[in-house]
């Protein structure tokens, strides 16, 4: 890592930052997620905390301008160069400008917007460039995916230089080395074993919960860290494990856990009742266990995954919509496999097939980003 | 001059004003007279060529090789590599 000349660091813990100029191509709630994940990435490692200002003047103004801007540094139109930022300081300082050019994305088709933002807020913190290729702050631009982010090494080192590490007890979520000691024995599963996919995921209030195994992981919607592998008999003894899969009906407080042909209702982790019978729901004799089901929260409809078929469940209505089953591939095209688990999160569709998972845009009717299934719990 | 020879030998004009521009941005202190640095042009064009290839790990010769030229073309952060 490199530090700048003089190594300018911000003498206060709390920066207040603002977007003052937004891009087209995004919209104005993927660009603010966006920033909030890129200083997340930062805050994750050194004891810095961000406010948000709407108005006036803030340490970090970001903003999305063309060419010449005013600050000496004009850009040069679409590729090359991609945004800069300026070290910590008065005015100018910690300014971070993006180049409005260019084709920004959430996902892989275009410049990855929060890969470059956690960069330049690096050098907003005052960190210049690495020569360490694996080094966020490395000066050209590799894809990273917000879900599962880890700040290199050489990052960390570099802005625990300038501002210490996370004071233990405000510690920074870890992942643990060696997760907890299992009570019911066995070992526990290679947390990052990187070519099994998961059996069932689901929110569970503000939780989102993935099921392998005998295990489950549970980790904040936002939040990759803190995570690891708890025994499902643990928190839900009558599940004992290999659950098929689940959902959650957040509206009425409920989430739903399938095995086999039957399915358990919780409120939260409690259990509400003995298990019944999947042919509740209008599925024919044939069907003896479901795949996957994610609940689509604005449409108030659930959808199960049997095979490379799938159904549409009114939860309004309390019965399977006419027309089904269809065929997977007929709806969502760009998912190889068989579908393991499906949630859903911030309105778009997260299939599980083997080790990938695939986000689904309905509005682009297609797959915007692939990624490890087990980078969503922080591999 | 001679150096600017050496350089065109392994490349075309266009890599050359491709170079040209990448090293003025990232590898050169803003606020310096540019045309003293044009006045030794060669020498002083071949050096920040060296301190580039030097940043990214290259062979550090000097003359704007395919690896040297293709790591100009990505795409990048505008802060300079030479920090000012």
């Amino acid at each position: 890592y490199r530090l700048f000349p003089g190594e300018p660091k911000w003498k206060k813990n709390t920066l207040t930052y603002r977007v003052s100029k937004y891009t087209s191509s995004l919209s104005h709630a993927e660009v603010d997620k966006a920033v909030e994940m890129g200083l997340k990435a930062w805050s994750n490692a050194a004891p810095l905390n961000f406010v948000r200002a709407n108005t006036g003047e803030a340490d970090i103004m970001i903003s999305f301008e063309t060419g010449d801007h005013g600050d000496s540094y004009p850009f040069d139109g679409p590729r090359g160069t991609l945004a800069h930022a300026f070290a910590p300081g008065e005015g100018l300082g910690g300014d971070t400008h993006f180049d409005n050019a260019e084709k920004w994305t959430m996902g892989t088709n275009g410049f990855n917007l929060f890969t470059v933002a956690a960069h330049e807020f690096g050098h907003a913190l005052g960190l210049g460039h690495s020569t360490d290729p694996s080094a966020l702050m490395y000066p050209t631009y590799k894809y990273q995916s917000p879900f599962g982010f880890h700040l290199p090494k050489d990052d960390i080192k570099g802005i625990q230089k300038l501002y210490g590490p996370r004071k233990s007890g405000a510690e920074g979520p870890k992942v643990p080395q060696n997760p907890p000691t299992n009570p019911s024995g066995p070992s526990n599963p290679d947390h990052c074993d990187a070519t099994s996919s998961f059996d069932a995921v689901t929110m569970l209030g503000k939780e989102l919960l993935f099921f392998r195994d005998r295990f489950f992981w549970r980790r904040q919607a936002q939040l990759t860290t803190n995570v690891w592998p708890n025994t499902i008999t643990g928190s839900f003894p009558q599940l004992m494990g290999n659950v098929d899969a689940a959902y959650e009906v957040a509206e009425r407080g409920v989430a739903y856990f399938f095995k086999g042909p039957h399915y358990w209702v919780t409120r939260g982790f409690q259990m509400q009742g003995s298990p019944r019978t999947i042919s509740d729901f209008g599925f024919s004799r044939k069907v003896q266990h479901i795949d996957a089901a994610v609940h689509l929260n604005d449409e108030k409809k659930t959808l199960f995954f049997v095979g490379d078929e799938y159904y549409s469940y009114d939860e309004a209505k309390m019965r399977m919509e006419k027309d089904y089953p269809k065929g997977v591939d007929e709806e969502f095209t760009g998912i190889k496999g068989k579908i393991d688990a499906a949630v859903e999160v911030n309105g778009f569709i997260y299939f599980f097939s083997g080790p990938k998972a695939y986000k689904y845009d309905r509005e682009k009717e297609d797959v915007v980003n692939i990624v490890k299934a087990s980078s969503w719990i922080g591999c | 001059a001679p150096a600017m020879y050496a350089l065109l030998k392994t490349s075309n004009w266009r890599d050359f004003h491709i170079a040209q521009e990448y090293l003025d941005k990232y590898y050169m202190q803003k606020g310096k007279h540019q045309v003293g640095e044009m006045a030794t042009g060669g020498s002083s064009i071949t050096r920040k060529i060296r301190e580039m290839q030097a940043f990214f790990g290259l062979q550090a010769t000097g003359n704007l090789d395919y690896n040297t030229i293709s790591v100009m073309k990505r795409p990048r952060c505008g802060v300079p590599d030479m920090a000012n």
